[in-house]
């Protein structure tokens, strides 16, 4: 309650500030304890250096990472999953064909081209995603990286993202595919619905203008 | 849902931060290094009712005790968390393990009047 008025849930008087500070706290820490089931703070005899924990617990996360991919031996969750419309995936990584239809040949001039995706998340935190659009080569058999973006997912649902650039320039090269590659954190088993319901299908929308020849007349 | 600033009397977060080190439990709390204790306070007058709030079962607790200390209290709304998150705690316990918990709901991260 503010201060000089009292508390219409407990009846009580507003408290100074200063008390007020110390009864949160207090709250906080009995909150705390209640929650982790402990009676009171433990008491550590032999505290660590916090530096030197998190050093270690660094190298035991890096050292977990290494052991799982060294060669000959696969973990469990990275045994790749072929999808329908997926041509190969770990659990880091979702790639997602995208064919142009006839309309789109003949090398229009691309207005605007959004890609939608609908995200699945599993838990209510942030989930970081790296969005890459993939550019094949002359020959197809390697792609570079035509442009790649970092995303912070919170929530499920919808989410676009402005594929124009890249899809002209697969349009300028000839080529009829665009690949978009979506790169998540390892415990996140899959950034999109499974199954792909029709409903909840990835696709790009595109708006293109058709170059028209330009004629020049002779006198 | 609004946070507080300067002198408004409405309905919002009010945001709080307990630092672990100044209460003296950064030795057994490894991260984080303290706990956003956000709470909800302000008025909320009858045009602000009805902005969706927690739970029925929460505000009708709450409601009781204000009759209970003030029974021509005129208050059918109150400012309550909408939206909390939970706290990851990395920690000693009492046998030296270092654990790992979720504790849900802990972070109020935005309040409304039921």
């Amino acid at each position: 309650a503010a201060q000089g008025v009292w508390c219409p849930a407990c009846g009580l008087a507003a408290l100074a500030p200063t008390m007020q500070r110390d009864v949160l706290i207090a709250l906080a820490k009995q909150s705390i304890l209640s929650k982790l089931r402990l009676p009171d703070r433990p008491n550590i005899t032999q505290p660590t250096s916090r530096g030197a924990l998190l050093t270690a617990l660094r190298r035991m996360r890096a050292q977990h990472t290494d052991t799982a991919i060294s060669p000959g031996m696969l973990r469990d969750n990275s045994v790749p999953h072929l999808r329908p419309g997926m041509e190969s995936s770990t659990s880091r990584s979702v790639r997602l064909h995208f064919r142009f239809t006839r309309e789109l040949a003949g090398s229009p001039e691309i207005l605007q081209a959004t890609l939608h995706l609908f995200w699945a998340v599993p838990s209510p935190r942030t989930h970081p995603v790296t969005v890459r659009l993939l550019q094949p080569d002359a020959t197809g058999l390697n792609v570079t990286v035509a442009s790649e973006t970092r995303l912070e997912v919170q929530r499920a649902g919808w989410a676009t993202l402005d594929v124009g650039r890249a899809v002209q320039s697969l349009i300028g090269e000839g080529s009829q595919r665009l690949t978009v590659e979506l790169e998540v954190a390892e415990d996140w088993q899959s950034p999109l619905l499974a199954g792909h319901r029709d409903s909840h299908r990835p696709f790009v929308a595109a708006q293109a203008r058709v170059r028209t020849p330009h004629r020049v007349h002779r006198r | 849902g609004i946070d507080c600033s300067g002198d408004s009397r409405m309905c919002c977060r009010k945001e709080f931060f307990v630092d672990f080190k100044e209460i003296g439990w950064e030795d057994w709390i490894i991260q984080p290094e303290g706990y956003h204790m956000n709470y909800c306070a302000g008025l909320c007058p009858l045009h602000m009712a009805g902005i969706p709030g927690l739970a029925a079962s929460f505000h009708t607790a709450v409601l009781n005790l204000i009759k209970a200390n003030n029974a021509d209290a005129a208050v059918d709304s109150c400012c309550v968390p909408t939206q909390r998150r939970s706290l990851s705690l990395l920690y000693y316990d009492r046998d030296g393990n270092i654990v790992k918990t979720d504790i849900p709901d802990m972070i109020v991260d935005a309040c409304g009047c039921t």
